[in-house]
């Protein structure tokens, strides 16, 4: 679809959420948990 | 599949705190996945009031969240850029709920396999197997269709698959990003002793004989028959489309048969509210006169009328003949009550006549609009295939139009217009925070089996184009030129919205195209009240014993917290944990004094009056005495003078 008619918020591409946390350059656990230590 | 031990299980009421930092997007996004987690589970979330353990949703870099309540105050739980979609929200509650990744349980490698030469160099820890001492899956089989389950191209180092299915027909099913599964619900359900939902209130395809409770109203002339075929149509019912021989049924008032006028009444069991809003949902078919209607009724209990107030809810007029359509009615009732199809009889000739299928009522909000997408399979299929909406109005009164874009052979895109409308003088522009949700409706007959697929976008003023123009302006200044099938010429802002919508893959599977029909349920509303600063309790100090909610649950069950304190359990013993407000707070053992900043202020002024006043008087009393000590010494050193003289003269 031409640009000039629609904005795409996905830029063409599907991404999940470990793609958008590795092209953020997070290295997290399982790619999205963030590990804590309980009752810290 | 979850992580072992109580400890890290939450109340069945979630505290949370959206914090300033989100986008209004997510911020929408979120309640909206809350709305799920109502209607689907027997969780809650509510703002939080000073409990001990909160899940604080920010905009932090990327989407993650921790798995499990870990007892540290405030657990952050972060819907980064591009994190503002529904399932990817949900999947985060998930793991603060205590699920891990589904191919991370003990038993994974009997359902797929993790190709390690195509995995990105030092990301093989991602696909790690927890043993069974520290995670549980509920003793649910292996879901490849779990919302937390990664897709095939996970970390993948090139562009083929880090996971292939033994079962190759879920290649393309595993990384749904839809909804919660049947499975997810199940080891949601089961871990937290779920038994009933706030939202969910019944749900109806009528293949029991017992016809879900309904009853026939007495006080009519005619009756709903319980059928599975009829001669002049419905050939099959709604529920099943015909794909199971032997059973898919549905109620039907036989038009043909009745003279005009002739009405037949069919009531639901007696239903209670909770929530004060609801929204009922069914399919009709029409195979009788276009002029027979249905009208939809609520028969509400009270004290003062215990035979029910029948009130008239919604006439549905001009029913299309031959084919199912779906129909909303928002109702809003608060007593018990019951819902009530009446079939009327209107002029004209009929061969057959009304039909009633797949019934839900949940207390949930009604879409604003339906786009019922006809003959789906062929513009599928059909090069060039873009389909727009009719016209719709938001309840501001800003005119919108949706754009379906199936031109790509992998994936469909959706896009939100803002078009040229009858308020556009009245409107303020540009146009501030509208949120769209376009959800693509999967048309099984239990809503809380429905894996529909939704995305939101919502209008920011202050966007600009290219040329410095701004996106949500006035589409008769900023937009093209566009014209309706009829003819009428308007004007069309850019669209806004997802090339990635969902992949033809997924749009074919579950029941996104049923009897050939699709439909995408439209919502918009303002959410600029959602700007406003998070109401943020002053904080309370964290509790940092892990306690087992067993435990807590009995050392607090003999403990009542009054004015919305909670009973926490800390070193052994119950106490009360009060809310506070930025200028209250409530305070004592069971949370029964309410404090105010302005309390405080009265006492100090009372406080530092009285202290004055007592000060005052001991000065007087002193300054008197001292006065009177020194007057009583000077007259009696004048009277031994005297007595000198008296001697010497």
């Amino acid at each position: 679809v031409p640009e000039m008619f629609v904005k795409d918020i996905d830029e063409g591409t599907e991404r999940d959420i470990f793609d958008i946390n590795e092209a953020l350059g997070l290295d997290l656990f399982e790619g999205d948990i963030r590990l804590l230590m309980q009752g810290k | 599949n979850s992580i072992i031990g109580d400890e890290y299980r939450w109340p069945h009421i979630i505290p949370y705190v959206l914090e300033d930092s989100l986008d209004l997007n997510a911020k929408g996004v979120i309640l909206n996945a809350f709305e799920r987690y109502r209607l689907k589970t027997c969780i809650d979330f509510k703002p939080w009031s000073g409990e001990a353990n909160y899940v604080s949703v920010f905009k932090g870099s990327g989407c993650w969240s921790s798995v499990g309540n870990m007892h540290v105050g405030k657990q952050e739980l972060s819907i980064g850029e591009n994190c503002d979609r529904i399932a990817t929200v949900q999947h985060e509650f998930l793991h603060a709920l205590g699920f891990w990744h589904e191919q991370s349980r003990s038993d994974r490698d009997d359902y797929v396999t993790i190709v390690w030469d195509r995995i990105l160099s030092g990301r093989e820890h991602n696909f790690n197997i927890y043993n069974d001492s520290v995670s549980d899956s509920l003793n649910v089989p292996y879901d490849y269709s779990s919302v937390m389950h990664y897709s095939k191209t996970a970390f993948q180092n090139g562009t083929e698959p880090t996971i292939v299915t033994r079962i190759s027909d879920f290649e393309d099913v595993i990384g749904q990003r839809m909804d919660f599964s049947d499975y997810d619900l199940m080891k949601l359900n089961r871990l937290y002793n779920c038994s009933s939902s706030l939202s969910f209130m019944d749900a109806c395809d009528f293949e029991l004989e017992n016809i879900c409770g309904m009853i026939q109203s007495s006080g009519d002339t005619a009756d709903w028959q319980w059928l599975s075929q009829v001669l002049a149509g419905p050939e099959n019912d709604h529920s099943n489309m015909g794909q199971c021989k032997e059973s898919g049924f549905f109620m039907y008032f036989n038009t043909s048969s009745v003279k005009e006028g002739v009405t037949a009444m069919l009531e639901s069991r007696i239903l209670y509210p909770k929530r004060g809003f609801q929204c009922l949902e069914f399919y009709l078919y029409n195979s009788g006169s276009e002029n027979d209607q249905v009208n939809i009724y609520t028969r509400v209990y009270t004290a003062s009328n215990p035979e029910g107030v029948l009130t008239l809810q919604r006439e549905i007029k001009e029913i299309p003949i031959g084919s199912w359509q779906l129909y909303y009615v928002t109702l809003q009732v608060t007593e018990k009550f019951r819902v009530a199809f009446e079939g009327v009889r209107g002029p004209g000739s009929s061969l057959g006549g009304l039909s009633i299928d797949d019934i839900n009522l949940s207390e949930t909000r009604c879409p604003h609009h339906i786009w019922r997408i006809q003959n789906f399979t062929q513009l599928l299929g059909s090069q060039n295939a873009e389909i727009r909406s009719p016209p719709y109005y938001s309840p501001k009164g800003y005119a919108y139009q949706i754009y379906l874009n199936l031109n790509s052979s992998t994936n469909v895109g959706i896009y939100f217009h803002l078009i040229s409308g009858a308020n556009d003088d009245q409107l303020q522009w540009p146009c501030p925070w509208q949120q769209a949700t376009m959800t693509l409706l999967d048309q099984n007959p239990d809503i809380r089996q429905r894996m529909s697929n939704q995305r939101s976008i919502t209008t920011d003023p202050t966007m600009t184009n290219d040329d410095g123009s701004y996106f949500w302006d006035r589409p008769s200044k900023v937009g093209s030129v566009a014209i309706f099938p009829n003819g009428t010429q308007f004007s069309r802002g850019r669209g806004y919205g997802t090339s990635a919508f969902i992949t033809h893959k997924r749009l074919i599977s579950r029941e996104f195209i049923k009897g050939d029909d699709v439909y995408i349920l439209l919502t918009v509303e303002d959410i600029s009240h959602l700007n406003s600063t998070a109401i943020i309790p002053d904080p309370v100090p964290t509790s940092t014993a892990i306690v087992p909610t067993s435990a807590a649950h009995n050392a607090c069950s003999e403990v009542e917290c009054q004015n919305g304190g909670v009973c926490t359990v800390h070193e052994d013993r119950a106490e009360c944990k009060c809310p506070a407000g930025e200028d209250w707070w409530y305070m004592g053992k069971r949370c029964e004094k309410r404090g105010s900043t302005q309390d405080t202020i009265v006492i100090a002024v009372a406080s530092t009056v009285t202290v004055f006043a007592v000060m005052l008087v001991i000065t007087l009393v002193s300054v008197y005495c001292t006065r009177r000590k020194y007057r009583k010494r000077a007259s009696s050193k004048r009277a031994a003078l005297s007595l000198e003289n008296q001697h010497a003269f």
